[in-house]
């Protein structure tokens, strides 16, 4: 399904410091499993409730500041 | 930690290529100097600047726009700084943040930075939270150190330091045995209590003066004694009061009608200077990160001491307890300290002070129990060399601990 924009911007996230693996090919847009999963990994990585859902405190952490380098905490993505 | 990669040589160039428009250049510059001494610090690394040409570690500030990177930084907030892995060298922080230095507002340059060295020196993010390497920035903290999980990771990459690099401070952990004094003075016994002076130091580490010596006192216990002048070279024993500042890496001696002045174990060009515009003898000093001052005691008196600006003593000294609200008079010893409290110290007992500056509920406390780590039937006599045997109580996880569990048992 289309994502809304807070969906959105927290997939760009998650791609952008290494919790979610754009295919090499084919579409792009990704199966709901794999964003739930790389959240769960965002979420325990953040040492935030692992719920898979994109709730509050997960997008108040992807607020803060940070470095701009990769994050290595999925390990699907890592391999 | 996570390793992506490591130079094949240990001693590397670096430049400084621009510095931010928020902060006072000599300021940034000794922020980013610091980042590296971090590293140098646990590590045989070793950093030598260069004011042109080629380094192999390369800071710059850019924003949105830069000639010489493709990844443009995003406005204040968000991502912060980046930087390549060995053996690129490039490090690169948004010219946007509010880059500060000693202050709790706007972003740290000096953590910011060692953290970005930590990826050019090849280390990847931390999951401990509270890691220099975690990705996410912890905001400042005054006595900040490297968690041990960064530790472990640089020294996996480039090994632990090694004897003949190591710096005098390394030598408080490794003594060559018991310190023989060159005259025959007393060697104090800190389970009296009893202090000339505490300060929380460079690194964090937490330094107990009495006469001519001075030892370090952690969460499990006490460094071995040592003669002041052993460590800080020129510096007579007997102190009146010590105090470190993070802010500039001061470290100040007051004794008498005189004033010293290190940068840790290096005593800074044209010291001692005589006291001029406070009153010799005085009784302590502390920093205050929270408005980055020292503060001088004397008597019912304080002096408040802007080290980077004129100040106007004529108000001063204002009655102590204006300010520090149930301290005693004429106390022998005060600190900031690493749990962002402050402490006073007179005869055999400790005030603890909130960050209001206010003494807590059920102080004061024994300072021998709970700072000395000492158990009440400690004899206070002044023991002889080498016969200090600190009886620490169980190693607990931090002192804070210690005092907390110390009390309630003493309770």
């Amino acid at each position: 399904r289309a994502l809304g924009p807070a969906e959105e911007s927290a997939v760009d996230y998650l791609l952008q410091y290494g919790y979610l693996q754009k295919p090499l090919e084919g579409p792009d847009n990704f199966r709901p499993e794999d964003v739930t999963e790389a959240l769960r990994a965002f979420q325990e990585a953040s040492e935030l409730p692992v719920s898979g859902q994109l709730d509050d405190a997960t997008r108040a952490r992807m607020r803060q500041p940070r470095c701009g380098l990769e994050d290595p905490f999925n390990q699907k993505t890592l391999r | 930690y996570l390793l992506l990669g490591r130079w094949r040589k240990k001693h590397l160039t670096f430049r400084i290529l621009n510095l931010p428009s928020t902060l006072p250049p000599h300021i940034a510059r000794a922020a980013l100097l610091r980042a590296f001494k971090y590293w140098s610090s646990v590590a045989p690394l070793t950093f030598r600047e260069v004011q042109t040409g080629w380094a192999d570690i390369r800071l710059s500030f850019h924003g949105h726009q830069s000639p010489y990177c493709s990844n443009t930084f995003d406005g204040p907030g968000r991502v912060l700084a980046h930087a390549d892995i060995p053996e690129l060298g490039s490090v690169h922080f948004d010219e946007d943040e509010l880059w500060t230095e000693g202050t709790y507002r706007g972003v740290n340059l000096r953590i910011i930075a060692a953290h970005e060295l930590g990826h050019a020196l090849g280390l990847g993010h931390s999951r401990y939270t509270q890691a220099l390497m975690a990705p996410v920035y912890a905001g400042y903290r005054p006595y900040f150190q490297l968690h041990p999980d960064d530790v472990a990771g640089i020294q996996d990459l480039y090994g632990k330091k090694n004897p003949e690099t190591r710096n005098e401070e390394e030598e408080m952990k490794v003594p060559t045995g018991p310190p023989v004094p060159r005259e025959p003075s007393p060697m104090p016994n800190p389970c009296s209590g009893e202090l000339d002076a505490m300060m929380l130091g460079p690194h964090g580490k937490t330094y107990a003066f009495k006469g001519d010596y001075v030892w370090t006192v952690t969460d499990s216990g006490l460094g071995p004694l040592f003669l002041v002048s052993d460590l800080w070279e020129g510096l007579p024993g007997k102190l009146d009061a010590a105090v470190y500042s993070p802010r500039t890496q001061w470290i100040h001696f007051f004794k008498g009608d005189k004033v010293w002045r290190y940068i840790n174990f290096k005593m800074s060009p044209g010291f001692p200077k005589k006291l001029n515009k406070v009153e010799p003898n005085l009784d302590a000093a502390l920093y205050w990160p929270v408005n980055q001052k020292v503060f001088l005691f004397k008597g019912s008196g304080y002096w408040q001491w802007d080290e980077l600006a004129p100040t106007d003593f004529s108000r001063y000294p204002k009655p102590i307890k204006e300010l520090f609200t149930g301290v005693p008079n004429q106390p022998s010893a005060a600190m900031s300290w690493r749990d962002g409290r402050v402490y006073f110290f007179k005869g055999k007992k400790y005030w603890r002070l909130n960050r209001q500056l206010r003494v807590e509920k059920g102080y004061p406390r024994n300072t021998a129990h709970s700072w000395m780590h000492c158990h009440p039937h400690t004899p206070s006599t002044t023991a002889s060399a080498g016969d200090i045997t600190p009886l620490a109580t169980d190693a607990l996880s931090n002192t804070d601990t210690v005092l907390d569990v110390t009390s309630s048992v003493t309770d």
